[in-house]
């Protein structure tokens, strides 16, 4: 499971049977009395229910695999759609897909939305109200309404996410996500990062428990002792076995550091068996375009991706998540980027998602194309998802929302 | 050649709960996904929110969330414009 929070939004993306939803309330709650932003479903920030009122949401999902085995609301998609629906108003839920096939569903809610309610009774006339008016209704959560500090900078509302959802997994390829052969791979390469770790740690040990305490005091700096130096041997080889088989099955590739010198690949394996890894990657310097000056700055944002491994035969799946803008950057396009992580994991089957803000494709580093040459760009780039090495595209469904465009795909191997 | 600089992301491993972790009852991968915006831009956060907005939040209070989700924190990437946490299950 992996969390990203940015200034303006939070992503959860959970795994298992954990049960995602139940912290929302507590997520909106943070957000209102930690973070400070606006809520308008309470009288004060005592209140427990106080909750801030998002911009926007979003939830979605692939079908599970195993429905009566989850938690809370989670055992159908209609109970989840209602425990949203208590929360927020004006959601709209879909399926996309096909029903008795890979299909995947999306919760969405609308900013500045043309289905909000009235908005909430002013907290000056809230305070005459009886307790008896304090509904439920009144604690649901109007979405879109947000008092913004100035006009949005156009270059910043750039925004994709790419989601690619893999399963039956390749029996022999997925091997590589069981703690026993990474390890067996560490040995046979050497792999530095994990014999490095082991060795500092070990050997720091042999400092510590011959009872040089000045040594550990050089060490860590802050006098930890034996236990301690052991516990953190073990502990770091999660991390530093998920760097291995990160490296190793090309992971770590899909993002270069020859292109984001500042990525960062936090990764961990599981014991037997399961892989995660979040990749943090500040976006590097842009490029000059024809109009700009030396003194221009350049872009900040940083972006994210995710991916979360289950190797076992009986429910292999691995998912891919970024928010890097394909075809950004002098980058790859978005195809290529599916081809790389497909490779990686070959699948029997994978579905892709493609949301999009509108006008996302203006905002391309094709910034000194004119318009018919950023069609032909567009087009070229829709072509390519077409055609996935080695795979059959099976549908092909586009969602146009308010503000957003979706594309879902769905192959199968040839 | 690129060399790191001081934008590089710093990561922080939570050891005491990376130690105890133990996949073999795994049986579900597909995840669910949520995202919780608040303002349209980072560059736009409303009225009254704290600098920093959500990332001003300390970890500490996140994990009491993550309590609620049946996850604990693993290692935390923090960058200047996004944390990012791996967590268990």
């Amino acid at each position: 499971s992996s969390m990203f929070v940015f200034p303006h939004k939070l992503i959860l993306k959970t795994c298992g049977t954990t049960t995602l939803l139940l912290g929302l309330r507590r997520l909106l709650h943070i957000a209102a009395v930690e973070a400070g932003f606006p809520f308008h479903n309470a009288k004060s920030l005592e209140d427990v229910h106080a909750a801030a009122t998002p911009y926007r949401v979003f939830y979605s999902r692939k079908n599970f695999l195993f429905p009566d085995k989850q938690q809370g609301p989670h055992r159908s998609w209609k109970q989840e759609v209602t425990f949203l629906d208590d929360l927020f108003e004006g959601g709209s839920a879909y399926m996309v897909g096909k029903m008795n096939g890979d299909h995947w569903y999306l919760y969405i809610t609308s900013p500045g939305g043309t289905t909000l309610t009235p908005p909430e009774t002013p907290v000056s006339e809230k305070s005459n109200l009886s307790p008896t008016r304090k509904s439920s209704a009144s604690r649901k959560i109007p979405t879109g309404i947000v008092g913004v500090n100035g006009d949005v900078p156009a270059e910043e509302t750039h925004d994709e996410t790419l989601e690619i959802l893999m399963t039956d997994l390749d029996i022999e390829n997925a091997k590589q996500f069981y703690l026993s052969h990474a390890a067996a791979v560490a040995n046979e390469k050497q792999t530095a990062r994990v014999n490095e770790a082991r060795r500092e740690a070990h050997e720091n040990l042999d400092i510590v428990q011959k009872g040089t305490d000045d040594a550990t005091f050089d060490v860590f700096g802050n006098g930890k002792d034996a236990e301690r130096v052991l516990a953190e041997s073990l502990t770091t080889e999660g991390h530093a076995m998920g760097t291995v088989v990160s490296d190793n099955c090309g992971l770590s590739d899909v993002y270069p550091t020859s292109i984001y010198p500042d990525a960062k690949i936090d990764a961990y394996l599981f014991t037997p068996c399961g892989f995660s890894a979040n990749g943090v990657i500040p976006a590097p310097a842009a490029s000059p375009t024809k109009d700009s000056s030396p003194d221009k700055p350049t872009s900040k944002a940083a972006h994210y991706f995710t991916v979360h491994v289950t190797p076992e035969p009986n429910c292999s799946f691995a998912s891919f998540e970024t928010n890097v803008p394909g075809g950004q950057h002098q980058t790859r396009q978005t195809a290529d980027v599916i081809e790389h992580v497909v490779g990686i994991f070959k699948p029997g089957r994978f579905s892709v998602t493609l949301f999009e803000a509108k006008g996302t494709m203006q905002k391309r580093s094709i910034y000194d194309k004119d318009d018919d040459e950023r069609r032909a760009w567009g087009e070229a780039a829709k072509q390519r998802m077409e055609k996935i090495k080695g795979y059959r595209r099976i549908d092909r469904i586009v969602h146009d929302f308010e503000d957003y465009d979706l594309v879902f795909r769905y192959y199968e191997r040839e | 050649t690129f060399s790191p600089s001081e934008g590089t992301p710093h990561l922080t491993i939570n050891h005491e709960v990376a130690a105890e972790l133990d996949s073999t009852n795994a049986f579900e991968g597909p995840e669910k996904l949520l995202e919780v915006w608040f303002a349209p831009t980072d560059k736009a956060l409303p009225t009254g929110a704290k600098e920093g907005g959500l990332k001003a939040v300390d970890s500490k209070i996140w994990e009491g969330m993550l309590d609620l989700v049946n996850c604990q924190v693993l290692s935390i990437v923090k960058s200047e414009h996004v944390d990012a946490y791996l967590l268990s299950e």
